[in-house]
């Protein structure tokens, strides 16, 4: 890593940051989001705080801006320069400027906001760029993905060498040799609790596996003894935790993981590749997120709910069917309320909402039996 | 005519003018340079040596084919020695 000259610094472990101008190629809420998750990159290894205002000045003034927009540092069209940000201090100092004419995204495809936003926001806390390949200040794009993202130890020093490390608060550099405190174990949810609920539920091959924080349970259809939960990241490392939705197409062997706007492909627990986004189905850019999904396999359809709608995406074409979305209570009488997760078993659907789990039996077109979510893992 | 040694067998002149937007954006520092002055050619050449050995490339002074692989590629404006 290294540090411009004369090591500027902010003072102060609290900095205020203001988007003053947005892009018209992602919503507010979406750059709103890849800014803060940027900030966190940051704040997670140092003893830094960021404030959001909407007014005023900030100490990071954020813009998006068109070629010469008045800094000395033009910006040069599509490609080339992505963004350029201030070593801290007064005025421009921390001030955090991206290229209006990139194409800015959330995903793979052309320049993910967040990464090139935590490189950025590097700059603005007084981080020159770093000569590691391996470093998020690297000056050359390289798509960083946002989800459990982990400063790499590059640019931990450097912060680090600045502000000190967010466990001491000092400014003395972290020792190395101290043993990286492990992640705690995580907590087992008490799945007999009246509130329990499921994040999702999802065939995978001939068991059925249930989603919960950093846990799943898996079992066979055919429930003989109680299942203990075990470690997402131990399946599944690129989760981590808190999965959304997940469903499976068993005629092609493949499974797929939704958290926030990106997915993942499995076959069986072997990932296919990089995560996507979700826009690769064809969601509008409102969807941000789904809460659940269940394919039909005889349909060879999945339906993917979102608040209180749902879409119905044709998995032989690869493409959402028109006249979607549609009223989730409309369509299956008997459900209301916010889907957690849902999954096809013997050719009726189980809808998993809250404390909740309803028997859809789709030629009755209504609920035929509910039951506590928790039953399904043996409570 | 001497900063023709920059220019290698394989790269065009559209080649070499993008390097020397690139270095004087990245590897030029600000107060460095006045506008109306002349650069001298050694001078990119050893431009192009800094931004070599800055991005861990063979060092050789030529607009060889891995370095103008790395000034196309999208990036951060701030340049690369700090100013």
């Amino acid at each position: 890593y290294r540090l411009f000259p004369g090591e500027p610094k902010w003072k102060k472990n609290t900095l205020t940051y203001r988007v003053k101008k947005y892009t018209p190629s992602l919503s507010h809420a979406e750059v709103d989001k890849a800014v803060e998750m940027g900030l966190k990159a940051w704040s997670a290894a140092a003893p830094l705080n960021f404030v959001k205002t909407t007014s005023g000045e900030a100490d990071i003034m954020i813009s998006f801006e068109n070629g010469d927009h008045g800094d000395s540092y033009p910006f040069d069209g599509p490609r080339g320069t992505l963004a350029h940000a201030f070593a801290p201090g007064e005025g421009l100092g921390g001030d955090t400027h991206f290229d209006n004419a990139e194409k800015w995204t959330m995903g793979m495809n052309g320049f993910n906001l967040f990464t090139v936003a935590a490189h950025e926001f590097g700059h603005a806390l007084g981080l020159a760029h770093s000569a590691d390949p391996s470093a998020l200040m690297y000056p050359t794009y390289k798509y960083q993905h946002p989800f459990g993202f982990h400063l790499p130890k590059d640019d931990v020093k450097g912060i680090q060498a600045l502000y000190g490390s967010r466990l001491t608060g000092s400014r003395a550099p972290q020792v190395p040799h101290l043993p990286v405190p492990k992640p705690p174990a995580p907590t087992i949810p008490d799945h007999c609790d009246s509130s329990f609920s499921f994040d999702a539920v999802t065939m995978l091959g001939k068991e059925l596996l249930f989603f919960k924080d950093r846990l799943f349970w898996r079992r066979e259809t055919q429930l003989k003894a109680s299942v203990q939960p075990l470690s997402i990241r131990g399946s599944f490392p690129q989760l981590m935790s808190n999965v959304d939705a997940a469903y499976e197409v068993p005629n092609r062997g493949v499974a797929y993981f939704f958290k926030g706007p990106h997915y993942w492909t499995t076959h069986g627990f072997q990932f296919l590749g990089p995560p996507r986004t979700i826009a690769d189905f064809g969601f509008p850019r409102n969807v941000l997120h789904i809460d659940a999904a269940v394919h039909l396999k005889d349909e060879k359809k999945t339906l993917f709910f979102v608040g209180d709608e749902y879409y119905s995406f044709d998995e032989v074409k690869r493409k959402m069917e028109n006249d979607f979305p549609k009223s989730i209570e409309d369509e299956f009488s008997g459900i209301n309320g916010r889907i957690d997760a849902a999954v096809e078993v013997n050719g009726f659907i189980y809808f998993f909402s809250g404390p909740k789990a309803y028997k859809y039996d789709r030629e009755k077109e209504d609920v035929v039996h509910i039951v506590k979510s928790g039953s399904w893992v043996g409570c | 005519a001497p900063a023709l040694f920059a220019l290698s067998q394989t790269s065009s002149w559209r080649d070499f003018y993008t390097a020397q937007e690139y270095l004087d954006k990245y590897y030029t520092p600000q107060e460095g340079h006045h506008v109306g002055e002349i650069t001298s050619g050694d001078s990119m050449t050893k431009k192009v040596q800094q931004m070599q050995a800055f991005f861990g490339l063979r060092v050789t002074g030529k607009l060889d084919y891995s370095t103008m692989d790395v000034i196309k590629r999208p990036r951060c404006g701030v340049p690369d020695i700090a100013n």
